[in-house]
């Protein structure tokens, strides 16, 4: 069955939706089965596969309602071995709609369970969360076999993790006590500014392994992509930004690997 | 009565707190009596005035609650005509409990009408706002005479501009048909970049007068602040990220003097 992680951080725009597209075509590239779960209202994740508002009228939100499986929604993207379950605006509803119903933190991971054990043969499921720790986060933290964590090299990034890690340790002690650490990555990197360097010194020795040695550079072509409605590794291959998410992927590869 | 302004973008990183913080600062140094609501539960902007955990444990949380009026939360900061309502983390709870209690969207109005009526003479009330459209930023909207939409010239943030419209539409349409548009302000501007340059133009095409003539540049000195718990125009006031807000703050003044 495949490795399920969440990308996660409460903190807006510290490059969640960019890890989670470019991290999942990376591994797609590498022969890895991958499956992109966009559970952002914002649908930022699809927005950048080029999937217009009228292909998203199956989406994960009706997956959340239990109203459909992952099979009826899930589509393919212009990446061979990537697909993606699409979000579309009335993701936006299901925090309310969700309060009341039952086994409300566990849609999704009942969800993956019934998609995944049909022999889908996936290798990687990866879940770009909202900037929240609301349901649709809960819910991904509760599917999730483990979390990765960008982190933008800023204060008040720094100052969200703690809540971030207590979080997930609550959720380990309750609703899924398999859930484990994949790592910190390092966003939007500018190797000249002290701040981000203080950043990256402090979170290495509070987190050690826990964070990836890769890190991602601030790099324009990775803002560039999504109007394009693609990837940055394909809108760009050799740029410093792809080439981080490549050497991210073979870095979360090898990791596993050892395991 | 003081001109309330909601601070929201539901994208998330795009300026939110930086320009409540620094804007407040700068209508307070205009001899404004000025209060910042901070209804973010990560309170960054509590974070950006140096007020510690120990400070909050009377905050916004209880008021959204009915457990607390806003003159029992509300605190001095070190900058004259400046006040703050704090958030801790409680706040992250609200949404959930919220749900079944009554004039659940009027929480924040009903609480600002019975502290500013007590002849405080605030001249500017400024309400920062999470990364969301949920009912935290619901209360904010209904609250508010109007929207300052803080936006970064990124295509994922010009994309999410619809969707903000149309919900500050809808709140108008129900909730409180007197919102109007106070503008949007565009930030972390790096002129060098094409990129930035064309969702300038796009939104100054598609929006008009309703975007301020100020742009905020990308500054570091603004990013810097935070980690000493002040504002920029009390960290480095000659830095071009302080000057950008004290010329929001004057072109803001200047639009409401003519109204
Ligand atoms: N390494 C990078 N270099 C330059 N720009 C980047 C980088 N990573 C992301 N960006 C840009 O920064 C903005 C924020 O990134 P992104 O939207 O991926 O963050 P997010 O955490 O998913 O945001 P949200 O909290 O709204 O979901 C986007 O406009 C994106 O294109
Ligand atoms: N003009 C600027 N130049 C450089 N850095 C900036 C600028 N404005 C904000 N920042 C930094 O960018 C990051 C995002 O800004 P901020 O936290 O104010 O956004 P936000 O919209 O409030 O985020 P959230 O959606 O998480 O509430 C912060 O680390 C902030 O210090
Ligand atoms: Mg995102
Ligand atoms: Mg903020």
């Amino acid at each position: 069955s495949p490795k399920i992680i969440a990308v996660v951080n409460q903190k807006g725009g510290v490059g969640k939706t960019t890890t989670a597209i470019n991290l999942a075509t990376a591994l797609a590239a590498t022969n890895h089965k991958t499956l992109l779960l966009d559970l952002d209202p914002q649908g930022n994740a699809s927005t950048g596969f080029g999937v217009g508002q009228q292909e998203r009228s199956d989406s994960i939100y009706d997956v959340i309602m239990g109203q459909a499986g992952l099979d009826d929604v899930v589509i393919e993207t212009d990446v061979p071995q990537l697909y993606l379950a699409p979000a579309n605006v009335d993701l936006a509803g299901a925090e309310l709609e969700l309060v009341d119903g039952g086994r409300r933190s566990h849609r999704l991971q009942d969800a993956l369970l019934a998609y995944c054990g049909e022999d889908q043969a996936y290798d990687y499921v990866l879940i770009d969360c909202p900037p929240s720790l609301n349901l649709l986060t809960i819910n991904a933290l509760t599917a999730s076999d483990s979390v990765l964590v960008p982190l933008q090299c800023e204060f008040f990034a720094l100052e969200g993790l703690s809540l971030l890690l207590r979080t997930v340790e609550r959720v380990r002690n309750s609703l899924n006590p398999s859930l484990s650490m994949e790592g910190v990555v390092l966003t939007m990197y500018d190797g000249r500014n002290n701040l981000a360097q203080q950043v990256q010194d402090d979170v290495r020795d509070y987190l050690g392994d826990d964070v990836f040695q890769t890190v991602i550079p601030r790099n324009i072509r990775l803002s560039e992509a999504p109007g394009y409605g693609m990837p940055a590794l394909m809108f760009d291959h050799r740029c410093t930004g792809s080439q981080a998410y490549i050497s991210l992927a073979a870095e979360l590869i090898r990791k596993n690997k050892r395991l």
